[in-house]
This record gives structure tokens, sequence and C-alpha cells, in this order.
């Protein structure tokens, strides 16, 4: 599951 | 990464490029709000605070250099290089960005999904981006006539909102858990102020006219 915090994007 | 993030981030990266290369070429500014540029170097400086904790791809980090280095070397520019600051509109550029700054802050510190240093700054990064491009489309509509080079600008960074738009739609429906709230109504209201802009760039596009705003 993706944590919230996980900013992958620009 | 899906196909719509892709060309997302290519037109943002276009968009810089094309800026850059009228600044670097044709050492000229104008028609460029330094107060924008600003902005979004201040956006890029509170957003990607992560690049020292957290490493996400070499993809990821080379961008977000890119996009650090380019914002700061453009508002340099305007504000130091001998011959393109001469051509700095500032009787035109008049919008009082710093007003933009405290909202953001104060609805970052209110509306964040974790109250954290690094979250509160991210969400403040969301927030000011929306509205970051505003001095530039108040400086537009005074200038009213805007070159090949500043028209295409706009309209690249307006294309990167609208594919960000399309990547979110589709990672909500290929990926488990993928909501985010914050994220999306910032950048759907981003991508709503270049809705007018839209509208003149196509209409000069189809009649082959010089694009013009109206007054």
């Amino acid at each position: 599951e993706a944590k919230d915090e996980d900013h992958d994007e620009l | 990464m899906n196909i719509f993030r892709l060309a997302g981030d290519m037109t943002h990266l276009f968009s810089v490029l094309v800026l850059l290369l009228k600044i670097h070429t044709i050492k000229s500014c104008a028609g460029i709000s330094l107060k924008t540029q600003e902005l979004y170097a201040l956006v890029f400086a509170t957003r990607y605070l992560d690049i020292f904790t957290d490493y996400i791809s070499l993809y990821n980090t080379c961008m977000k250099l890119i996009f650090l280095g380019s914002s700061f070397s453009i508002v340099w520019y305007i504000r130091r290089h001998k011959i393109v600051r001469r051509s700095y509109d500032k009787e035109q550029d008049t919008f009082r960005h710093h007003f933009l700054i405290l909202p953001c802050i104060i609805l970052a510190l209110l509306i964040n999904e974790k109250f954290t240093v690094k979250e509160v700054m991210w969400t403040f990064s969301l927030y000011l981006e929306a509205v970051a491009i505003l001095p530039q489309l108040v400086l537009l509509q005074r200038t009213r006539n805007i070159d090949n080079l500043t028209g295409q600008y706009i309209f690249l960074l307006g294309a990167y909102r609208s594919l960000y738009i399309l990547n979110w739609i589709y990672r909500y429906f290929t990926e488990q858990h993928y909501v985010h709230w914050i994220t999306w109504i910032s950048g759907l209201v981003q991508t709503l102020l270049y809705a007018d802009f839209f509208y003149y760039y196509f209409h000069s596009w189809k009649n082959n006219e010089k694009l013009q705003l109206p007054a």
C-alpha cells in the first residue's frame, strides 16, 4: 500500500 | 508511470526550456512575469525538500534538479543579467505576489494530509503552484500583444496541468488507494486558470492570427 507521504509525482 | 504523466512532465520540461531559450538566445524577458517566476522557484524549493531524504527514482531526482536549477536561473537572469534585466517591464508586472504566499501558508497549516514539516511544505507548494501563474496572466492581459515564445510557454504550462489531471484519473482507476484530494483540487483550480488563455490561444491558432487577448 502506498503511504500518503510517498510523493512520486513532480 | 503512465503515458499522461510522462507527457505532462515532458510538456512541463519543454515549457521551461522554451522560456530559457527565449531568455538565453534573444537576451530578452519581455512579457515574462518575474513575480510568477519567483513563485515557481519558491514552489520547487519547498516541494523538493525530500530530494535529500527520499529516493524515488533516478528520473524523479533528475527532473527535480532540472526544475530547481531552471527556476532559480530564470529568476537570476531577470534580476541580475545585465542585458536581460533591461527588457524586464517592472511597471507592468505589478501583481502583489507576496499576498498570495500568506494565505497558502495558512491553508497548508490548516488543510494537509499529515502535520509534519515536510508534508506541510509539500502542501504549501501545491497551493502556491495553483495560483503562481496569476501575475503572468495579469501581465499578458496588460501587454495584450504576446510574442510566440511567451504564448508557447504558457500553452505548454497549461498542457502540463491538463495532462496531470488525465494522469490522476488514470491512476485512480488503475491503482488501489490512490486518493489525493488536496493534489487533485489544487491541480484542478490551477488548470481552470488557463481556460481563458486556452480559448484565445486556440482561436488565434485556428484563424492563423497573432495571439492577442481582449482588453
